[in-house]
């Protein structure tokens, strides 16, 4: 398969074939190459290591390495399938597929619940969604009383939480996701169907059959 | 004016919006 692979192998541990990967996600071979493009440059931006760390990862998102974000930690960990402290390739090109437009619905209802089951025990539980709701404050510089935290707590439980056992489960999830599409509206990346035309020199190193 | 923390969350985290990653390329 050409020199793509042999080269990218050596340089970015735990890259993983491109028709592969396509064939596992929402995207082409040829959007598979176009995200290799963006993800050299990312894992180069601070270590040259072929790996996305957490530092590369916020310097990517906020132009500022040093910023530390509940949010983008989070999405880092799940971006970090095999708990290695780093994004291979492989994970970055498989996570960011849930991402896509055309990823199942199903898919971005279960990312979107792993992202605020902040300690992965399979609920979201209220303490982690005042958590959130914290660090939410102090990134955006609001200011809330706690009681009318409490009260945005109170509403949200009694409507997501059905069974009223003060944490939210999967099923109970889906059905609140259901009943508020707008929730999905962080599922989905629009960048993503353009993105062959977004970094269009992938194709000067590609030796895929398909482009 | 929000009353579902998950919409105040998700509307108003900039560490959920992955958009700026194909921003900075």
């Amino acid at each position: 398969m050409g020199c793509f692979h042999s080269t990218a192998s050596k340089q970015f541990p735990g890259h993983e074939d491109p028709v592969i990967l396509a064939s596992q996600t929402a995207f082409s071979v040829s959007e598979v190459e176009a995200l290799f493009e963006l993800y050299k440059s990312i894992s180069s931006s601070v270590i040259d290591d072929g790996l996305i760390n957490k530092e590369e990862f916020q310097l990517a998102l906020f132009k500022n390495r040093k910023k530390e974000n509940l949010f983008a930690n989070r999405i880092f960990e799940l971006f970090d399938v095999k708990k290695k402290g780093v994004i291979d390739f492989g994970d970055f090109v498989k996570s960011l597929s849930v991402f896509h437009p055309n990823a199942p619905h199903e898919d971005k209802i279960d990312f979107s619940f792993k992202l605020y089951d902040l300690d992965g025990t399979g609920f979201i539980e209220r303490q982690e969604v005042k958590q959130m709701l914290i660090a939410l404050l102090c990134e955006s510089g609001m200011k809330l009383a706690d009681e009318t935290v409490e009260i945005i707590l109170d509403k949200t439980f009694l409507e997501a939480d059905v069974n009223q056992d003060g944490k939210i489960d999967k099923s109970e999830w889906q059905n609140f996701v259901r009943q508020n599409p707008s929730l999905l509206k962080i599922m989905t990346l629009p960048y993503l169907r353009d993105i062959t035309t977004t970094f269009p020199s992938f194709v000067f190193h590609s030796e895929v059959d398909e482009i | 004016p929000f009353y579902n923390a998950f919409e105040f969350i998700s509307s108003m985290s900039s560490g959920f919006d992955l958009s700026s990653l194909f921003e900075s390329k």
